[in-house]
């Protein structure tokens, strides 16, 4: 079972701490952060990490596609054209291969989740944001997370979501859709999906501490006024999260396999 | 006694907000926040506003200008150009003023002090934090800001402002030094000006609300997890900004007639 998700975010999001908490794994241990001038003329490199996740008994290969770099070059334009030329790369292979002698065997290395990290700064979607997703929101799966959720109030928190969802519909971004559930599934799973739903864009506190709260073992940031439990569903959209990766990511692959890449095949074929 | 405060940032960084805390006025009450597409042409716009304060017995007339839309638009040069257009344009009507006929009564309208938001996401300064701050520290006095410094838990913090005056440094990026204290001054002021001095860049959390805490009326911000007071020391530096100003606004209206306005004349009339 091949899964790969992208992601995507400008540097201190906390991309890297949230795919700690999802996946027990490291991004960028060995990054270097190169000194600020450097990044004026640096490409942006696109970096694969592979990790085998066993869950539910399931053998996972997942590989995560990491865009270090990303927005922090003044010139964003190499950092689109890295991405969405990594994204057509998968295509193209797997086209390669489903034409190929040995297609019983092919690898699924397309890109089936984007990550999409948006800041809690602002007023909303950023110009970067929404010409970054305009570009890709038809090749990929779009995931937008809000990240560093903390850094609103309740009410705030509610506000924002709101705007992005409005500003992602009227720039015409298609964000993944969960589908609707199966009229077999049970009253328990139609609520817990249904309110993982409502919570898109979910907003995400993560962090790498190992804290105690009430005698339970758990990941969380511990402020002087307070302590954020990430697995607390009041304070931070992390469950809900790992919980949508875990029932939709056949649903995931699925929509890239039948939608997303058959789009690319007829653009492909139609040049 | 006149003052006059830039306040320069990034849209969302809580501004209006720390402005409204230090002076109880609201910036940009009246404005419109363009829709997105709007901000890639748009120019920006320099704006003041004046209040009359009485602090300590003391009538300031204290203006604010503030720089709404700086950074949004995608073209930072105008709004560079903007920004260090308004403070040469007080040099030169002050140069006029001052060889004028009325020089007894000149009014001083100078820039003393511009106030500049450092967002707390990212490693560090940005690279527009770098290219602006260049720009003008030879002409304002620069006070770095670290914006909604409740993002950070306390030693993330404390390795924040380390890298952020090592970045300053290494760009060679002159920011506002206080003074050494006067002989006379006494231990408890020295104590209090060191502490002062030791917080720099001050990392803020502000609030326009009004809330409680152990039975005291204050400002914070009210969490899920835990309630910020701004006026707690161990939580903002925004007692230390405020002690700070006051302190210190004659000094900054020294350095600006001292030291920046002479080297603007000197540059003026060397052409
Ligand atoms: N306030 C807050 N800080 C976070 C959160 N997640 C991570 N951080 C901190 O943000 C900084 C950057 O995190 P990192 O994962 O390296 O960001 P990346 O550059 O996007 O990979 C670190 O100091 C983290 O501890 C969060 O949810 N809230
Ligand atoms: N987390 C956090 N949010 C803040 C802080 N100060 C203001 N805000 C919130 O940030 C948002 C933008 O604030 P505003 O003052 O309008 O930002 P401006 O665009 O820079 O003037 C509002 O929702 C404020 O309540 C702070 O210190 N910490």
């Amino acid at each position: 079972f091949d899964f790969t998700i992208m992601v995507v975010g400008e540097s201190g999001l906390g991309k890297s701490t949230l795919i700690n908490c999802l996946f027990l794994a490291d991004l960028y241990k060995d990054r270097v952060n190169p000194p600020v001038e450097q990044l004026l003329n640096r490409t942006m490199v696109v970096e694969k990490k592979q990790l085998d996740i066993i869950e539910k008994g399931i053998k996972l290969k997942v590989t995560i596609v990491d865009t270090p770099g990303f927005a922090d070059a003044l010139n964003t334009e190499n950092s689109f054209d890295a991405i969405e030329g990594f994204i057509d790369e998968q295509y193209d292979q797997y086209f390669k291969d489903e034409s190929g002698l040995n297609r019983k065997n092919i690898i699924d290395n397309r890109v089936h989740c984007c990550l999409y990290f948006i800041s809690p700064i602002g007023r909303g979607l950023s110009q970067l944001d929404i010409q970054f997703m305009k570009r890709i929101h038809q090749k990929v799966n779009l995931v937008p997370i809000i990240a560093k959720a903390d850094a609103f109030k309740p009410a705030e928190l509610h506000m924002f979501k709101k705007k992005v969802l409005k500003e992602l519909d009227d720039h015409g971004i298609s964000i993944f859709r969960i589908p609707e559930c199966d009229s077999d599934e049970d009253e328990d799973f139609r609520r817990k999906d249904k309110e993982i739903k409502d919570s898109i864009p979910f907003a995400v506190v993560g962090s790498t501490t190992q804290i105690e709260i009430n005698g339970r073992k758990t990941r969380g940031r511990v402020y002087p006024w307070g302590s954020i439990d990430i697995q607390d569903e009041q304070f931070s959209d992390y469950v809900k999260l790992k919980t949508f990766l875990s029932l939709h990511m056949q649903d995931l692959k699925d929509v890239t396999n039948e939608v997303l890449y058959e789009n690319y095949r007829a653009l492909y074929l139609t040049k």
